[in-house]
């Protein structure tokens, strides 16, 4: 690893950092979790902790911006240099800067997260079937609003889950109108607009006005681009035009045609002789997450470094495996020593009940999901019935994303959503984050926290209960009214709840116990029903009464599960254990679960 | 029946807006040495030594085999996507 030259460091330790604004490649959402989740991967090594702040001064200042964008380093147009940081100091020392020529996504190519609909934000599934056929990008077909939906399982003729796609029509980014959508037409400077444009603006950001009237009311916003958007070119976020002519050819795909480097690319008008507007077709982009963490290495103080496996290395790589390597982590121990463990926390006062102040006071580091206040309930036949709750942009004012946070320290979780046991280790799951709980020689041990998106990208981050069936090891999440089943990495869903045969009024699953004979108890409320797992049906219905085979339990548990050979019943910050036995399973403890089941001090 | 290809293979042309390489591999080469730290744009010209020097410097930095000259496999890795913080010095 190499150090800057007099070894550039931050004297304190609560460094803060700010997005300035956000690129149109992806949702804000996925921008703040991508940078979060880069932040934390070097405050898991360090005593560091990374407060985001919404205004004002911070350490770090993040921006996304092209070729000359105010401080003497241009970008070069797309591929090459991907971003630069600068190392610690004041000013413009510690900032980063990402190139928005590039194409910038989860190494995995668009990241198409959908909003409202009925699918909790999963992302798009491509190619769906919609109407017996098949299509591989958003689509209005279905609507008269031209609002751009997808399916986010394979059928939507079959699962009906939906959501609709990025685009100005739904919200825009940063600007001075909190996100609100585009009006077509507006007017500016006089003329009549129908679409976002870059008129008025040197740096090649698609903008559009909030209100009819430009010109009067002065507000705008920037467009998001849409999943068929082009990179690069002379047309940027313009979405490509199918089919275009292009030498007296009609082309009603992405073309290498006229090309010697095999980059596929359309035209963003129906006729490219005429009119030579064009871009590149989306390929796989680059990671934000690990472009993040590389830059956020030179921001806090390390240089390149020669290792060619190391996240310092100059070069871009893309990986799914943890990005830090010891080299990256002996750079920035020597420069920060390593991380303390958290001091004990004495238990808070009197708990608060977790409602959604809770929730996001609880986790402050990732992102609120942005969700629709109205039901979830509108079809692509209807407009969604409300518009996001909040702006885009809007985040909350003082972010600790420190490991002293109830959002790190497993100790400071009031209620958990989710807990299980998952190959003898108790996992325990919180807004989009979980640990695992270690049975050492000292008793147990938590490890973590690590990201759910991380470990099972296809999961939401709210999970109600989970399970491991004992015999194929395939992992069972529920989440409202969606089951995903994973089979090592490969993934089933999210699938309706009644395709286990469950009655469309059971709102989620709660809990769930492995019984003998690839059976397994799935909980909601005071109800249970006999799954068997090979089938994925449950025996009937019709469900029994929880009390029936297990008296003394309180009603309506937040969870239910199986651990060690025992089942536990989670209410509140509770939990009552059972013995099953086969005539009458009887209560042998009841306890609190952070102190007498994951021993916290 | 599509109609065959122009005589003469594929046609190319020039895409309007699109940043065009025309610098040969050793222009290209020695922008980046210049651009991430590896020789003073002034020793640049002086000799060929120091671009020599240059390169195995790079090499080195890169994990790549370290023969001072400049390969295909040199090459490739100066156009590949990278961090714009130079490797060496300020």
């Amino acid at each position: 690893f190499l150090t800057f030259e007099g070894e550039l460091k931050w004297k304190h330790q609560n460094i803060t950092y700010r997005v300035q604004n956000y690129s149109p490649d992806l949702p804000p959402e996925v921008t703040d979790d991508a940078f979060a989740r880069a932040f934390a991967l070097w405050s898991s090594v360090t005593p560091l902790t990374f407060t985001r702040l919404s205004s004002g001064d911070a350490d770090i200042l993040i921006q996304f911006g092209t070729k000359e964008h105010g401080d003497g380093y241009p970008f070069d147009g797309k591929d090459g240099l991907l971003a630069h940081a600068f190392p610690p100091g004041p000013g413009i020392q510690g900032d980063a800067h990402f190139d928005d020529d590039e194409f910038w996504t989860l190494g995995k190519g668009a990241v198409i997260q959908t909003r409202f609909g009925n699918a909790n934000g999963a992302p798009c599934h491509f190619p769906f079937i919609f109407e017996g056929r098949s299509y591989f990008s958003c689509t209005a077909e279905g609507r008269s609003d031209g609002l751009p939906w997808c399916s986010t399982t394979a059928n939507y003729d079959i699962d009906n889950l939906y959501g609709f796609c990025p685009s100005e029509l739904l919200y825009t980014l940063n600007g001075n109108a909190n996100g609100d959508p585009c009006v077509f037409p507006f007017t500016f400077e006089g003329r009549s607009y129908t679409a976002c444009t870059t008129d008025g603006r040197s740096d090649g950001y698609r903008w559009c006005a909030t209100t009819a009237n430009y010109d009067q009311d002065k507000l705008y916003g920037f467009c998001p681009n849409r999943d068929t958007a082009v990179t690069g070119g002379n047309s940027q976020g313009e979405p490509c035009v199918f089919p275009f002519t292009f030498l007296n050819r009609e082309y009603s795909t992405c073309t290498n045609e006229g090309r010697t480097d095999g980059h596929l690319w359309c035209a963003t008008t129906d006729n490219f002789d005429r009119d030579r507007k064009w871009g590149f077709c989306q390929d796989r982009g680059y990671s934000l997450f690990l472009v993040a963490a590389h830059e956020f290495g030179h921001a806090l103080g390390l240089d390149h470094s020669s290792v060619r496996e190391a996240l310092m290395f100059p070069m871009y790589s893309f990986t799914e495996g943890p990005p830090l390597h010891p080299d990256d982590v002996k750079g920035i121990q020597y420069l920060y020593g390593s991380r303390t463990e958290p001091d004990p926390k004495p238990p808070t006062s009197a708990p608060l009940e977790p409602d959604s102040t809770t929730q996001s006071n609880a986790c402050p580091t990732l992102p609120p999901i942005v969700k629709p206040t109205g039901p979830p309930t509108s079809r692509p036949s209807e407009p969604p019935t409300a518009g996001p709750t909040g702006p885009p942009t809007a985040s909350p004012s003082v972010l600790p994303t420190g490991p002293l946070d109830p959002a790190d320290d497993v100790c400071g979780v009031q209620i958990f959503d989710a807990i299980t046991e998952i190959q003898g280790q108790l996992h325990v799951f919180k807004n989009g984050r979980y640990w695992r709980i270690q049975q050492g020689s000292k008793g147990p041990r938590a490890q973590g926290p690590f990201f759910i998106a991380n470990t099972w990208s296809a999961l939401p981050r709210i999970l109600d209960t989970a399970f491991e069936d004992p015999l194929t090891k395939k992992l069972f999440f529920f989440s409202g009214q969606q089951v995903w089943v994973y089979t090592g990495q490969s993934v089933l869903g999210p699938r309706r709840l009644e395709k286990l045969g469950l009655d469309p009024k059971v709102h989620r699953i709660t809990g769930a116990i492995q019984r003998n004979g690839g059976k397994v108890l799935l909980f909601s409320q005071n109800q249970f029903w006999r799954l068997d797992v090979k089938k994925q049906k449950v025996d009937r219905s019709e469900p029994y009464p929880v009390e029936s085979m297990f008296p003394g339990v309180p009603e309506n548990p937040h969870d239910v599960f199986l651990y060690q050979g025992k089942v536990y019943f989670c209410q509140e910050h509770f939990f009552w254990r059972l013995s099953l036995h086969d005539q009458v399973n009887k209560v042998d403890q009841v306890g609190y679960v952070t102190y007498d089941l994951l021993h916290c001090p | 029946a599509p109609r065959g290809r122009s005589s003469n293979g594929p046609v190319l042309i020039r895409f309007p807006g699109e940043k065009m390489n025309n610098l040969t591999n050793q222009q290209f080469a020695e922008e980046y040495l210049n651009r991430y730290g590896y020789i003073p744009a002034g020793l640049l010209h002086r000799d060929g030594s120091s671009m020599k020097h240059a390169l195995r410097k790079l090499q080195r930095q890169l994990a790549l085999p370290v023969t001072g000259e400049l390969d295909s496999a040199t090459i490739a890795a100066m156009r590949a996507p990278r961090c714009g913080v130079p490797d060496v010095g300020q």
